[in-house]
């Protein structure tokens, strides 16, 4: 199956 | 005080348009640069980072940066309120607990105003990366919205596969398979017809149809869209906002994480 990743694993928090 | 005048009032309503369905609240970030918005949707798998620009405004005066916190669904049932031809102007004061919308017609015989309460809404915004995309899709968005569309018949995810070649869209799931498959355009004689892939190496990522169909709203607001795509990173879908010579206004942004086969 297709794990959905969220952004804040991509992203940072400011 | 915040005002700004746009001939084109259509424009924001198909800003609008491209949003509600995605984001429920968000804040308007006013500068002398224009209006910017960014939120993610509440599961924070999606971002939308958007700019109207402040010369595509007709008027446009900002005496100090403010932020709106607007509730999205009221924002776009008011504008729901305006014509396609309507001149749109927002008017808030700096120390604002609402927000004002100007609906003019062309020939000026009739002006409605609608005003509307504001939110406290605590902007946490995240830092995008500058990202040296490893290919960049430049697409119709009509076509673009067709793909999407077409294949969340047969799944709920999409893999997107883009080498020198061109560009591969596949899904899969109960009823069976499907792919599509986009050369790249031989004569560019109509730019906004154009499937042009710029590929620095090949990149094979998955994603969420649920979202992208959410992204495609914004297909008015532009001829074409651009896909840019690296390894393990989040998609950025852009639909560039530009006047009819051609300059730019502005821009909607989506940004989609991956999703990892486990």
């Amino acid at each position: 199956i297709n794990y959905q990743n969220k952004l804040v694993d991509y992203f940072f928090d400011r | 005080m915040f005002e700004a005048r746009l001939v084109e009032g259509s424009l924001l309503k198909k800003v609008m348009e491209s949003i509600k369905d995605l984001l429920n609240e968000a804040s308007w970030d006013c500068s002398g640069n224009g209006m910017c918005l960014q939120a993610m949707d509440s599961s924070h798998v999606a971002l939308v980072s958007l700019m109207l620009k402040s010369d595509g405004f007709e008027n446009y005066r900002c005496d100090r940066s403010i932020s709106l916190g607007i509730n999205l669904a009221s924002m776009s049932k008011i504008l729901k309120c305006a014509s396609n031809d309507d001149i749109i102007t927002i008017r808030a004061e700096d120390d604002a607990d609402a927000i004002t919308f100007m609906f003019e017609s062309p020939k000026q015989d009739r002006v409605s105003d609608y005003e509307m309460k504001l939110m406290n809404l605590d902007t946490e915004h995240l830092g995008i990366p500058d990202t040296e995309y490893a290919c960049v899709i430049k697409m119709p968005s009509g076509e673009f919205s067709r793909i999407c569309r077409d294949l969340s018949v047969l799944g709920d995810s999409v893999i997107i596969c883009c080498t020198k070649d061109g560009v591969r869209f596949s899904a899969k799931g109960d009823l069976g398979n499907g792919n599509i498959k986009l050369a790249q355009s031989a004569n560019v004689d109509k730019e906004e017809e154009a499937v042009v892939v710029d590929m620095r190496e090949a990149v094979t990522l998955t994603f969420s149809l649920r979202y992208l169909n959410f992204f495609t709203k914004a297909a008015p607001l532009s001829s074409q869209v651009s896909l840019s795509m690296s390894e393990d990173v989040p998609l950025m879908v852009e639909y560039k906002i530009n006047d009819k010579e051609g300059d730019s206004k502005g821009y909607v942004r989506y940004y989609l994480a991956p999703k990892i086969e486990d």
